[in-house]
């Protein structure tokens, strides 16, 4: 599936 | 890790920092709206569900933690505090934020990254704080004059999305693929809803005057 953006931030 | 988004997670912290400093020096939470509090403690609960399953960093695992605990700590406090509680403005704290609710989450099954659950539910964490100080604002309008320590409270608030949206402009230059436009578009339209705060905030700085919004 589409690749989702790293949840690196809070 | 850049100074942006350092700058804005401090500035969202020192905002909190001052909220439980109003409530616990003052044990008053008149002019907070305990609506915005709920939804921001949604927010953190929805937006930190990795919170166990993606080690990122120290920091952010405790800024997490911080989050969490303190928006909780801060609805129990307005909800159950014999004190704080007789000073919530239950009368003026009548934003609809069910509706908030419910069109952050329509919008996030049909807005998302990816149709995941963890996904779905940050989207929809993302647009939810977008709206979440609406309450908050319309009880700031209602009461009339603003105590300093909500004033300053709100003006951290907004000012560190701001933060973050130099964050986004700075990560998209060093890494062109880098996008994140939910967050990006959503973080543009949280700060805009400050705007008219933010300028009746610099009016009263520039007077040295209380601060007053305009009923």
């Amino acid at each position: 599936g589409a690749r989702s953006s790293p949840k690196d931030e809070l | 890790m850049n100074i942006f988004r350092f700058l804005g997670d401090m500035t969202h912290l020192i905002s909190i920092l001052i909220l439980l400093l109003k409530i616990y020096a003052t044990k008053s939470c008149s002019g907070i709206s305990l609506k915005t509090q709920e939804l921001y403690a949604l927010v953190f609960l929805t937006r930190y569900l990795d919170l166990f399953t993606d080690f990122i960093s120290v920091y952010n695992t405790v800024m997490k933690l911080v989050f969490i605990a303190s928006s909780l700590a801060i609805v129990w406090c307005m909800r159950n505090h014999p004190l704080v509680r007789r000073s919530y403005d239950k009368q003026l704290d009548t934003f609809r934020h069910y509706f908030l609710l419910l069109a952050s989450f329509l919008l996030a099954l049909l807005l998302h990254e990816k149709f995941a659950f963890q996904e779905v539910l940050w989207a929809f964490s993302i647009y939810l704080e977008a709206v979440a100080i609406l309450p908050q604002l319309v009880l700031l309008q209602r009461s009339g004059n603003v105590d300093n320590l909500t004033g300053q409270y709100v003006f951290f608030l907004g000012a560190y999305r701001a933060l973050y949206i130099f964050n986004w402009i700075y990560r998209y230059f060093i890494d062109p693929h880098f996008t994140r436009w939910i967050a990006c578009v959503s973080g543009l339209v949280q700060t805009a809803l400050y705007a008219d705060f933010f300028y009746y905030y610099f009016i009263s700085w520039k007077n040295n005057a209380k601060l007053q919004l305009p009923a």
